[in-house]
């Protein structure tokens, strides 16, 4: 999915994106 | 640093001038948090290690609806941790 982004209020932005598989723990 | 199932890392490389950083955040293992996270993506942000606190990044994430309020302090310890190494990198690179 594309990149997300969500402000805060306070101004701090946080973009989201997809976790690459290889970063992603074995259940 | 404990595992605390919340990876934190850099998002762009630290040459140590700059007091603010780039990092990212992400859950890699849902069973440690008590609230189901909202997102399963990594979520970058920029923090000042001179101004600001792992715990403001925390309570902000809760406040956007990336956790549930019962994790703040686990997302805030792993932020804590990161910052840490990160500046024990930074004095070693360049010491006073």
């Amino acid at each position: 999915s594309a990149n997300t982004q969500v402000v805060h209020s306070a101004g701090r932005r946080f973009i989201v994106s997809p976790v690459p598989e290889s970063r992603l723990r074995e259940p | 640093a404990e595992d605390t199932g919340v990876r934190v890392e850099l998002a762009e490389e630290d040459h140590g001038r700059k007091s603010t950083i780039a990092l990212r955040l992400w859950v890699e293992d849902p069973k440690k948090l008590k609230g189901k996270p909202k997102d399963n993506g990594a979520i970058e942000f920029t923090f000042d290690l001179e101004k600001e606190s792992p715990d403001d990044v925390a309570q902000e994430m809760v406040e956007s609806g990336f956790f549930h309020e019962l994790d703040m302090k686990i997302v805030a310890k792993s932020i804590r941790d990161r910052v840490a190494l990160i500046q024990w990198r930074r004095e070693r690179m360049c010491p006073e």
